[in-house]
């Protein structure tokens, strides 16, 4: 599903150049729960943007069921990435022009599905976490931890085979964190494999395996025994 | 030091208003540590950006050092935010096109403050969060937990006498979130008075008083007993 070998990214700017993943190698199969940890600014985010096609690696290789990544156009990219996965941005990255009907809308209108259908699924994705009455609103008229569920539920309206989602709860209280991680347990047991970032523990729980960096290497990859 | 009585907010947009605070009355003194807690949509920011002079109430009253705000024009309820108050925003609100350093020295450049004094103090408070090594840095270079420390360096680097720090620990892992309410408890100790939105429990225990928000209103107002 997932391979990556001895991934690198390595950022160069103004004078200095940040190496900011030093070689990362790992599998993931289809259907798996793995949640990401580590200390700001090791590498977590880095190492999300490339898994979900949005940066390409300074070296190594990323095969995304099969196909090697570095081998696919622009336009192979894009549509891969917008059938296969649906990503949740650490920064939400909702367009602030649009209202959060019409955020949730743009990868069905991507991926060319008619609009009367595109509307329903979104009104359902909005309603599932809990924002079906701020469906007109803008993001500068939503709080903080509102724009993230908007930005949760574009990712999951697609029906991706992979969701990344970057701290998907960093904005959220308890029990609106664990509203969502039930729509993300009821998605993998459908058969979407999860990837997410998390700097809680309550939230990796989840998880059934944790990959632990830290300045930009993976220093930890272990089952979750307690499940 | 803080006096609202019977504060309310309603965005009003396109066709629909929404009542975000519904009457809020409560004093705080000098040098508390008060945590702002409840549901994602609750009110918190709201009240925060009130008590922080970004946004007019639109109705009740708000005495910031026994001054009520309402009868301040534009200038002086300016000033009065730059030398009181410290923010650090949900959303980080960093300037794009700045540096961390720059970022950091611009409370202090509408201060007044010398370049040779403002540059020192910025690098200072960048060092004591962290990013000694990304002083150069713009936030799109930066991780999300970084952005997050550079907004909290901001707000601190004026020496204000009350922080209004809106999920300050929202992006970053348990440690780094420690060592931030680290500063926040030395600033503490000096006498500068906190109030700290958190949804996390263990964040909120650094808290003397936790005030709790539901659908706009205050619903609770306890003394942490066990510290
Ligand atoms: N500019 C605006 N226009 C319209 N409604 C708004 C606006 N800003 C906030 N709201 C609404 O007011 C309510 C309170 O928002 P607020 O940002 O204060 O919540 P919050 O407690 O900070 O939530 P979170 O924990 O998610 O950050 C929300 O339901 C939100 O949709
Ligand atoms: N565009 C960029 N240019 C230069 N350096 C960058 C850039 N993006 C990230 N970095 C640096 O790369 C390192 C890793 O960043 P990354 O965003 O992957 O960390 P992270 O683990 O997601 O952190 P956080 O938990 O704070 O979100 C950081 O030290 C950061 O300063
Ligand atoms: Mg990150
Ligand atoms: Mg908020």
């Amino acid at each position: 599903m997932i391979k990556v070998s001895n991934l690198r990214k390595v950022y160069s700017t103004g004078s200095v150049a940040v190496e900011a993943l030093k070689g990362v190698t790992l599998t993931m199969h289809k259907g798996e729960f793995v949640a990401v940890m580590g200390p700001s600014g090791s590498g977590k985010s880095t190492f999300m943007n490339l898994l979900g096609l949005l940066d390409t690696p300074t070296s190594g290789n990323y095969w995304l069921e099969e196909r090697e990544v570095s081998s696919l156009n622009k336009n192979e990219l894009a549509s891969l990435r917008n059938q296969k996965l649906g990503f949740v941005f650490q920064a939400f990255n909702l367009i602030p022009a649009l209202t959060a009907l019409k955020n949730v809308e743009l990868p069905m209108l991507y991926a060319g599905v008619k609009p009367q259908e595109r509307r329903q699924r979104a009104l359902l994705a909005l309603e599932k976490v809990g924002l079906g009455e701020r469906l007109q609103h803008r993001p500068n008229e939503l709080s903080g931890g509102q724009n993230q569920r908007v930005a949760i539920a574009r990712a999951i309206v697609n029906r991706p085979s992979v969701i990344m989602a970057d701290e998907p709860t960093g904005a959220l209280d308890t029990k609106t964190g664990e509203e969502i991680m039930e729509i993300f347990e009821e998605l993998h047991r459908e058969g979407t494999t999860i990837v997410l970032v998390t700097h809680e523990p309550d939230i990796a729980k989840h998880a059934k395996r944790i990959l632990r960096f830290k300045d930009g290497l993976l220093i930890r990859d272990e089952e979750v025994t307690n499940r």
